[in-house]
């Protein structure tokens, strides 16, 4: 990627010498495949293949065994389930390899792990040098995704065989359905990859900004959401009456005649009134013939509404947000002139066009826009807690770059994914909490490099405790989709920080058992837990099991809430939280402090000091919240940091009454 | 169809294999076989679950479900990317 190097301060990490053994680390992508000519896979200056790599290189269509190199060490392809559940693939239309016919794969494999490639930009935007997180990190593709969707079946013998190759990380941008862990195949499967030391990075999904959207919740994979970084691709319309708005757009084509263009809303020349997407079809040709049409975000595709209004004879199209959206842009490389405008600017122009006899607008693209500021927030997509499954483990874990992104390509298919769509590129800038996981895996694949012996549970709490939640004038992050402060629901830990994280001082370590001891606390039977296991394990009837008690880096209480509405039952409720610190720095002593928004909950903390003799020494300690009763739906959020002075290790604790 | 087949994922016990089973591929295709002539095994599972999928109609899977060893039988889920 460009940009988000710089924009997460990588550079530092070469200065301090912490590449260590990252050539040693092999990052699995299980997604849509891989192009492997894009020049993010050039194995230049990289040694030989870790010995312990097993994977390898399938042959397939377009693709065989000379694909990879000592950058694309494996790459393999699982069709089964998809074959099963809708016939042969059809090799005409996608490759029954590890070929990526859609660019996805590409995208966020060279995110994790490209080389650096210079003079990278999608038709001149976005330019620079493209490095993914972990430039000497090897990648390995497992192509699960086809045209249909991606089945449990073929993600399963993905993760399966990951394990057998010897990955080290696995990056997974993608999502399904919540439902319990022992009915999970994907839970079940990331269970059995952390057990072998691989640690699981997952988007948390696009499901923002409503409440309770989360995918990929069980406490032993990395859950990320995405926010922007400081890049911006500029576009402006002028209206008629000499209004002029603000929208992003990634069009590089003729500009539209100078003078100004007639503007409609799709609504009003559609065959549907209440019809605003642009959808398939959906515009009436001499009603939009020569204009410039405001099509609704949602819906369909993007860039598809820029298709239907070129083919129905539009000139430009103008991509407006609605509340669910607010003030997020993000940038499409649309196939004629267009931009996107924020839900204020939206419906100003939407009622300039109500309102004016003829209404007429001038659309002008402003390139590549650089220390854009606030950044980063909380993209409007990206899924928000509360963990609906287990309320009591807070998600997602992090935030990470996810908003106009630029990345490795497929050359089988143009930016915008779309059939119609013939351009050819090598780099595509596109939005997603896809695009944020590989971000998180390529810089575990750094932690990993720099601290080889550390588990996956160390490498996500590093990540997590060292992650910021405040701009450098000390605002709280905002959220793009409501514009205010962001709470813990919406960025977990914070915004990853992988310089701070490279040093964390102390980690929340966890190991396979907890996760199981975490399930007794579920009130698992030892059949449900044996179906995550694989092997016998027997909850002990003499513990009490909590899952309060799993040494997850990061607190979410739930308090009953007040019975009878305002004049309600206000009993205090207590709820003990216990945790282990492990020292990964030198002997120190950390104090805690606490900061909350929330006067009715009180938090203490024993022992408030903690003094490290030894590497790898533990230390435990209790945090004890207690409430009186609020209304339901009610949240608040507060703060834990253990700190040295140097390090500060902290922790996000999320209260909520239902 | 009246019939019609959908993929799951077969868990298996796999340290209680019966006895007269010397390897476990033998005895995931023994059970499947007994609840159908004609399904085979689209994979089989080492590390992520001790099985395999493979294509059942509802009544197979049923069956399925209530022969020793058998842990679970899960629907296979369709993901999508993000």
């Amino acid at each position: 990627t460009t940009r988000t190097p710089e924009f997460l301060g990588l550079e530092k990490t070469s200065l301090l010498g912490y590449s260590g053994q990252q050539s040693e680390v092999i990052v699995g992508v299980i997604d849509t495949g891989v192009w492997p000519e894009l020049k993010s896979f050039d194995d230049t200056g990289l040694g030989p293949v870790p010995s312990s790599w097993k994977g390898e290189c399938e042959t397939g269509k377009n693709f065989n065994s000379s694909n990879c190199n000592r950058k694309l060490v494996g790459a393999r392809f699982f069709a089964k389930g998809y074959e099963a559940a809708f016939g042969p693939i059809d090799e005409k239309a996608e490759s029954k390899s590890p070929r990526d016919d859609d660019g996805h794969g590409s995208h966020t494999s060279t995110t994790a792990a490209g080389s650096a490639v210079a003079g990278a930009s999608l038709f001149g935007f976005a330019s620079g040098t493209a490095k993914g997180m972990a430039t000497q990190a090897r990648v390995a593709a497992y192509k699960v995704c086809w045209l249909g969707g991606c089945f449990t079946t073929d993600i399963a013998a993905a993760i399966d065989k990951a394990i057998e190759d010897g990955v080290n990380i696995l990056s997974m941008s993608i999502g399904g359905g919540l439902m319990d862990y022992y009915k999970d195949t994907v839970a079940l499967g990331t269970f059995a990859a952390m057990e072998h030391g691989i640690l699981v990075s997952s988007s948390a999904g696009n499901g923002g900004p409503s409440r309770a959207t989360l995918a990929n919740v069980a406490p032993w994979i990395t859950t990320v959401g995405a926010g922007t970084i400081d890049r911006d691709f500029p576009a402006y319309i002028t209206l008629g009456n000499g209004k002029r708005y603000n929208g992003v757009s990634l069009y590089n084509g003729k500009l539209p005649p100078d003078s100004p263009l007639p503007l409609v809303y799709a609504a009003n020349v559609g065959q549907d009134s209440t019809d605003s997407l642009c959808t398939e079809d959906s515009l009436i040709p001499s009603k939009v013939s020569g204009k410039i049409v405001i099509c609704d975000r949602g819906g369909n595709p993007r860039a598809e509404k820029s298709l239907v209004v070129k083919r129905a004879g539009g000139i430009g199209m103008i991509l407006a947000n609605k509340e669910d959206y607010g003030e997020e842009l993000v940038a499409d490389s649309y196939l004629l002139p267009a931009a996107a405008l924020g839900e204020k600017a939206s419906n100003e122009v939407k009622k300039y066009v109500s309102s004016a006899p003829n209404p007429t607008a001038k659309i002008a693209f402003g390139g590549t826009q650089l220390g854009v500021q606030p950044s980063p927030v909380v993209a409007a997509f990206s899924s928000r807690g509360p963990n609906i499954l287990t309320p009591k483990i807070l998600k997602p874990d992090l935030i990470a770059p996810g908003v106009n992104i630029l990345a490795g390509w497929s050359g089988k298919v143009g930016p915008t994914g779309l059939a119609a769509d013939t351009r050819h590129v090598s780099f595509n800038i596109i939005s997603g909490t896809s695009m944020s996981c590989p971000h998180v895996s390529g810089l575990a694949a750094l932690l990993k490099g720099a601290h080889p012996e550390w588990s996956p549970a160390a490498i996500r709490s590093a990540l997590m405790t060292t992650s910021y939640r405040a701009y450098k004038n000390g605002q709280t992050i905002k959220d793009v989709a409501t514009g205010i402060p962001a709470t813990p629901f919406d960025y977990g830990a914070g915004h990853v920080d992988p310089v701070a994280a490279l040093d964390p001082g102390l980690v929340y370590d966890t190991t396979a058992d907890d996760y199981l001891s975490f399930l007794c606390a579920l009130n698992y039977t030892s059949f449900q837990i044996k179906l995550v296991a694989r092997r016998e394990f027997t909850c002990d009837k003499r513990i009490k099991y909590r899952v309060e008690d799993l040494n997850y880096p990061s607190f979410a209480a739930t308090f009953d809430a007040a019975s009878g509405g305002k004049g309600g039952s206000h009993k205090s409720t207590t709820v003990q939280y216990k945790r282990i610190l492990t020292n990964v720095g030198t002997p120190t002593t950390y104090k805690v402090s606490v900061s909350s928004q929330s006067p009715s909950v009180k938090i203490t903390v024993e022992p408030q000091i903690l003094s490290f003799k030894g590497l790898n020494e533990k230390k435990s300690y209790t945090v004890t919240f207690t409430s009186n009763s609020m209304p339901s739906g009610t949240t608040s959020f507060a703060h834990l940091e253990w700190s040295d002075g140097k390090h500060k290790v902290t922790s996000p604790i999320a209260f909520s009454w239902t | 169809t009246q019939n019609p087949k959908r993929t799951y994922i077969i868990h298996m016990d796999k340290f209680n294999m019966p006895a007269s089973f010397d390897d476990h591929l033998q005895w995931y295709d023994s059970s499947l076989k007994s609840v159908s002539e004609t399904a085979e095994m689209l994979y089989t599972y080492k590390h992520v679950a001790h099985g395999f999928s493979t294509r059942l109609t509802t009544q197979e899977a049923d069956l399925l479900t209530k022969q020793p060893g058998i842990l679970s039988v899960i629907p296979e889920v369709r993901y999508e990317l993000h």
